[in-house]
């Protein structure tokens, strides 16, 4: 099982929507 | 531009608010670390909103928690980049 924290923390760029973190609950 | 309020981020759907925030937390990041501001913000969208806001409105936490994210950031990719050499 390979391990998917290569990527993190995701990248916030301006002016593109952010979905870093889809599984926020409002 | 115009201080962020609670009221203001509110009126957002929740996924924009984080968007919201991010719009105004990485020029503030970028003025102090520019080649890692898309990653310490995306670190840093990862507080709570309520607490964000306070850290927008007091630029001692903010810069704080900045110094904090680094560490930690810097922390992974070393980790990371061992788990590639070995």
């Amino acid at each position: 099982s390979g391990s998917s924290s290569v990527n993190w923390p995701p990248e916030f760029r301006p002016g593109e929507p952010w979905k870093g973190y889809p599984n926020i609950d409002p | 531009q115009e201080p962020l309020t609670a009221s203001m981020l509110a009126a957002a759907p929740p996924q924009e608010q984080k968007q919201i925030l991010g719009e105004r937390l990485y020029p503030l990041i970028h003025a102090m670390h520019p080649f890692l501001a898309g990653k310490i913000t995306g670190m840093l969208l990862e507080i709570d909103n309520s607490e964000l806001l306070l850290m927008l409105e007091s630029p001692e936490s903010l810069h704080s928690k900045i110094e904090e994210a680094v560490a930690v950031l810097q922390v992974h990719q070393m980790s990371e980049s061992s788990h590639k050499s070995a």
